[in-house]
């Protein structure tokens, strides 16, 4: 693409052609937008966030991963797509504007690039990183399990073959412990959202553990009203609640760490299938699932905006 | 790249938690290979599982042996990749 007004945004994207994508649009503008490398993956590739801000000093500010998994290509399309909207909808939405004129929105759009490259050359299937475990032949950990929250306990492999295989510690990942080092020295992050997909849900935190959240009443009815915006487009039905209660105990989860870190807002996405196909989610849906998923995303930005902790 | 010709896709639904245990005892047979798309949670909630080719004759099996409903949601994941990928071809040779 010339531009990000040609690009594609409903056709996958290669790693190289995203990272161009990003220079494009932080050339186009500056103002607004910035890149920062934030790490290097284990196959020493630059791990790169993109940073939306208006001015302000360490502004509080509202995180968004996309493709931790990286053969959930829809995620990683849709926050290619979420970043164009970024551009477009400052000073024109005035709710979105709002946000970002008190707000800093950072975006990760490839959270696995080793992964992600891999499932363009070579396994369309891989979801993990692609680090080697001494005295295995299986590689990778799974990114999602990494973290330093309940890591170890149930809801995790300690098998190097498994797909959920946590690593040999919380952090092991660069591509996690890049994020971690990240968001602590920031220290002013008040929403974290980690998108996934597939299976149509929003999830808070806990993962580890059955114990409630103390904000428990509040993220579920926030979580209510996300998933409401969503629907008000396609009618599309999400289902949503604590990971342990919605879907399963899963430890060392990305959003457990984040909500422990004090960062109340704390979200999982998975986005769409509704047409059977699981991780080949068909491109003709991407920009449909990247407009759904922003009406969620803003509601719980404008909630965050609202109701500073 | 890695070939998925034949590799099925199944949607299993367990309908009590007695069902969601064997299928977990599914994921521990590591020789079938079978990736889980979505895990083994709640009875009634989809377990969706890919199958490659060699073992889908012993889940299958397995699978009915223990009464559990299944349907195939994905027929051959290789011909969906292949389609994915000439998706990809198309809107690179468009921009050109």
């Amino acid at each position: 693409a010339q531009s990000t007004s040609t690009f594609n945004y409903a056709t996958y994207h290669t790693l190289e052609e995203i990272y161009d994508f990003m220079d494009l649009l932080v050339a186009e503008n500056p103002q607004l937008v910035s890149k920062i490398q934030i790490g290097n993956t284990f196959e020493d590739r630059p791990i790169y966030v993109l940073k939306f801000s208006t001015g302000g000093d360490n502004r509080p500010a509202i995180w968004i991963d996309t493709g931790i998994h990286s053969r959930e290509w829809v995620t990683q399309a849709s926050g290619v797509w979420f970043a164009k909207k970024i551009t477009e909808d400052y000073g024109q939405d005035p709710t979105f504007t709002a946000i970002l004129d008190n707000m800093d929105i950072y975006l990760e759009i490839v959270t696995n690039p080793d992964g992600f490259a891999f499932t363009h050359s070579t396994n369309r299937m891989w979801r993990k990183t692609r680090s080697r475990t001494p005295g295995s032949l299986c590689i990778g950990v799974d990114p999602n399990r990494n973290w330093d929250a309940g890591f170890g306990q149930p809801g995790a492999s300690s098998n190097p073959c498994s797909e959920t295989y946590r690593g040999k510690s919380a952090n092991s990942e660069a591509e996690v412990k890049s994020i971690v080092d990240f968001v602590q020295d920031h220290g002013n992050f008040k929403a974290f959202i980690s998108i996934h997909s597939y299976s149509q849900l929003l999830l808070y935190p806990y993962g580890y553990t059955a114990d409630p959240v103390p904000d428990k009443e509040e993220l579920d009815q926030l979580a209510k009203s996300a998933v409401n915006a969503l629907s008000s487009l396609y009618g599309t039905k999400y289902k949503y609640g604590s990971i342990i209660k919605t879907i399963y105990q899963a430890s060392g989860g990305t959003i457990d760490w984040s909500y422990n870190q004090g960062i109340k807002y704390s979200f999982t996405f998975e986005l769409r299938d509704t047409g059977f196909r699981g991780f080949l989610l068909p491109a003709s849906q991407i920009i449909p699932t990247a407009q759904e998923t922003w009406l969620a995303l803003l509601t719980i930005m404008e909630h965050t905006l609202n109701h500073p902790y | 790249n890695e070939d998925f010709v034949g590799h099925q896709v199944l949607r299993i639904t367990a309908g009590d938690q007695a069902q969601v245990d064997k299928v977990k005892e599914l994921q521990d047979l590591e020789h079938l290979q079978l990736d889980f798309w979505r895990d083994p949670a709640q009875a009634g909630s989809p377990i969706d599982v890919r199958v490659p080719f060699p073992s889908i004759q012993s889940v299958k099996i397995f699978l009915e042996a223990h009464d559990i409903s299944y349907k195939v949601m994905i027929e051959d994941v290789q011909l969906l990749l292949e389609e994915e990928q000439a998706q990809m071809s198309a809107a690179r040779a468009r921009v050109r």
